[in-house]
């Protein structure tokens, strides 16, 4: 939040939209921006109203370079746009600087109206930014699937602390309709029709069980890996992201970082020298890199060198030493070469008869500071890469500070 | 010290404008102790750095400058917003 935490004293707020980007269609920038409403009010007790004349609480505008306030714009790129925190006058503003080339589209030849604006209306809320990657109040613009885009657990903690949870049904945005007050709209306002009024398809919180408790002893994993330094644990839609560089662990969810993969992964290994991480959900897998996923994926697991019979893998892991992946099915696992990018000869192999005391099924697998550590339910077992003995058990999410 | 080179000195503006947009730099303009501006400016690296969880080295090296040139909303990173 911003300084003593300002946020609006009631549920009912109301905006205005106060000029249009030639950018867009005058029904596709009002449509961005109820949407952006609507991921807000989806989470809080907050209602919005639009308003077609006078003062609204937040005002919505496109301008370019200087207007009117002391944050000029800078021509495009750099700023795309700011909003100040709720309060009386600029209170609650948003500037959306008119260089840039606005789209409702999610592509890399201009900015979606839809991502930057619900940003700015966080802001516009009294949520300061996140270090938070893939956050939505994330300061850098990231562009990503909008189709299904759910608000990331970090900005609705970060709303709710402010305004609490919603009530029992969500609050839709409502307009004043007809318009509140008869006094005369600005040319720029007045829509060439009055847009019959949408019906908005809402946009749910995810419905999936809630998160886990870090330090539940029952907690397991489905998949874990490595990823650039960070260590990623998934269980269904959630991901715990542990970073060298911040102490507490972070609360995702897969969609935030992967929207198309929201689903969850049964596997995942990472070959860090090639910056790459494999995902494998049932009998099909992914390579991404950072966000984005490499086209042409997914892929059938069967081109790694897997026999049909091999419906989905239980967990993966990668040797740096010998530049091998382990992959795990049930009792049984193979080796695979990443150099020749084939699986090797005398495999699958039984776990048990080469991992010390690791006699069942594993659920996840991660390599760290040179060790295995194998996940079975809420249990890891941690082994010495080399002699590939057993050097103790510990509980799966001793890695969350418990 | 030798002249920075040119492309430096511009990188060295940019940052310069980027911190005190976002990070609350301000360059004492009549500082009678340079050195004391590079401190203060190398700290405010080393802020934007933490923030986004690059290597925190006080440096404008490539990924920071890289992550200074990225589109972004306006409102600084931290509190000093008035």
């Amino acid at each position: 939040t911003f300084p003593q935490s300002p946020r609006w004293r009631r549920e009912d707020v109301t905006y205005r939209i106060l000029n249009y980007t030639p950018d867009m269609l005058q029904a596709d920038v009002e449509e961005a921006i109820a949407k952006a409403f609507q991921l807000w009010s989806s989470v809080t007790p907050l209602r919005f109203t639009r308003l077609y004349s006078g003062q609204a609480d937040i005002m919505i505008s496109f301008a370019n370079g200087f207007h009117g306030d002391f944050y000029s714009f800078d021509g495009p790129g750099g700023t795309l746009a700011h909003a100040y925190p709720p309060g009386n006058g600029i209170g609650g503003d948003a500037h959306f600087d008119e260089d840039e080339n606005w789209t409702k589209f999610a592509t890399s030849s201009g900015y979606n109206l839809f991502l930057v604006a619900a940003h700015e209306l966080g802001h516009s809320l009294g949520l300061g930014h996140s270090n938070v990657l893939g956050a939505l109040m994330y300061p850098i613009y990231m562009p990503q699937d909008i189709r299904s885009y759910r608000l990331p657990q970090d900005d609705i903690d970060g709303i709710q602390a402010l305004y609490g949870p919603p009530r029992e049904t969500p609050a839709l945005p409502t307009e004043a309709y007809p318009p509140q007050e008869t006094t005369e709209m600005t040319s720029a306002e007045t829509p060439t029709e009055m847009s019959p009024r949408e019906e908005p398809t809402e946009i749910t919180p995810s419905k999936t069980p809630t998160r886990p408790k870090d330090c539940d002893p029952h907690l397991t994993f489905d998949a874990i890996t490595t990823l650039r330094g960070e260590t990623l644990f998934f269980k269904g839609s959630y991901v715990w992201r542990k970073s060298p560089y911040f102490s507490d662990i972070e609360h995702d969810t897969i969609s935030s970082f992967w929207p198309s993969l929201a689903d969850g992964f049964d596997a995942a290994y990472e070959v860090d020298k090639r910056d790459r991480v494999l995902f494998f959900k049932d009998n099909k897998y992914w390579a991404v890199s950072g966000y984005s996923i490499e086209s042409g994926f997914p892929k059938p697991i069967q081109n790694l060198g897997f026999p049909t019979s091999v419906r989905k893998i239980d967990a993966a892991v990668y040797d740096q030493n010998t530049k091998k992946t382990y992959f795990f099915v049930g009792s049984i696992y193979w080796s695979f070469n990443e150099n020749t990018q084939s699986m090797e000869r005398g495999y699958p192999r039984k776990i048990a008869a080469d991992f010390q005391g690791i006699g069942h099924k594993v659920d996840a697998a991660l390599q760290k500071n040179g060790l295995f550590y194998f996940f079975h339910g809420s249990n890891q077992y941690e082994v010495d890469i080399k002699s590939k003995k057993l050097i103790r058990v510990l509980k799966s999410n001793s890695w969350f500070n418990c | 010290f030798p002249e920075v080179p040119d492309k430096e000195n511009e990188d060295m503006q940019f940052a310069k404008k980027y911190l005190e947009n976002f990070y609350d730099f301000k360059e004492e303009k009549n500082s009678l102790f340079k050195s004391k501006n590079l401190n203060h400016m190398t700290d405010k690296i080393r802020e934007m750095q933490s923030f986004f969880g690059l290597e925190v080295t006080g440096n404008l090296d490539r990924k920071t400058m890289d992550m200074m040139k990225q589109p972004r909303c306006g409102i600084p990173d931290v509190r000093s917003y008035s």
